[in-house]
C-alpha cells in the first residue's frame, strides 16, 4: 500500500468471523498531511465491513476534529488500504485454515 | 486515565490513546 504518513492497524485480533472489527489509526508522518492533525494519539473505532466505507469514517473523524478537511481523502485511503487487506486476507486464508 | 473518548453525533466511538515512542516515526 501507499505510504500515506497515515498508519491504520487491526486493534483487536481476526477471526474472519465478525463484519465488525477494531481499527487502530495514527499519524506517522505529519508532513504529508495538508493540515494540522490534533495530536499525536492514537484513535481506535470500529468499523463494520460489510456495512461502513472508509470516505464514511473519515469524514466522521474530519467531523470530530481529528483531522483537517483537505485530509479527509489521504485518510479515507489509509484506511481503505487496510481494509482491502483484511478482507483479502478473509476471503484467501481463513477457508484454508478452517 | 490518559485515554480520551469522543462519540461523533452518528453514533460512532473514537477512543484515543498515546502512540508509544516505538511506533512513531522518527521526525
Amino acid at each position: 500500500a501507499e505510504d500515506t504518513g497515515v498508519r491504520v492497524e487491526l486493534a483487536e485480533e481476526d477471526h474472519g468471523r465478525k463484519s465488525s472489527i477494531a481499527l487502530r489509526l495514527w499519524v506517522e508522518d505529519p508532513k504529508k498531511l495538508k493540515g494540522k492533525p490534533k495530536d499525536n494519539g492514537a484513535i481506535e473505532f470500529t468499523f463494520d465491513l460489510e456495512k461502513e466505507t472508509p470516505d464514511d469514517v473519515a469524514q466522521e473523524m474530519v467531523e470530530s476534529g481529528f483531522f483537517h478537511e483537505n485530509d479527509v481523502k489521504i485518510v479515507a485511503k489509509s484506511i481503505r488500504d487496510r481494509v482491502a487487506l483484511i478482507q483479502w486476507r478473509r476471503e484467501r486464508i481463513w477457508p484454508i485454515i478452517q | 486515565s490518559s485515554l480520551t473518548q469522543v462519540v461523533h453525533s452518528a453514533g460512532r466511538r473514537f477512543i484515543v490513546s498515546p502512540v508509544p515512542e516505538s511506533r512513531l516515526r522518527e521526525q
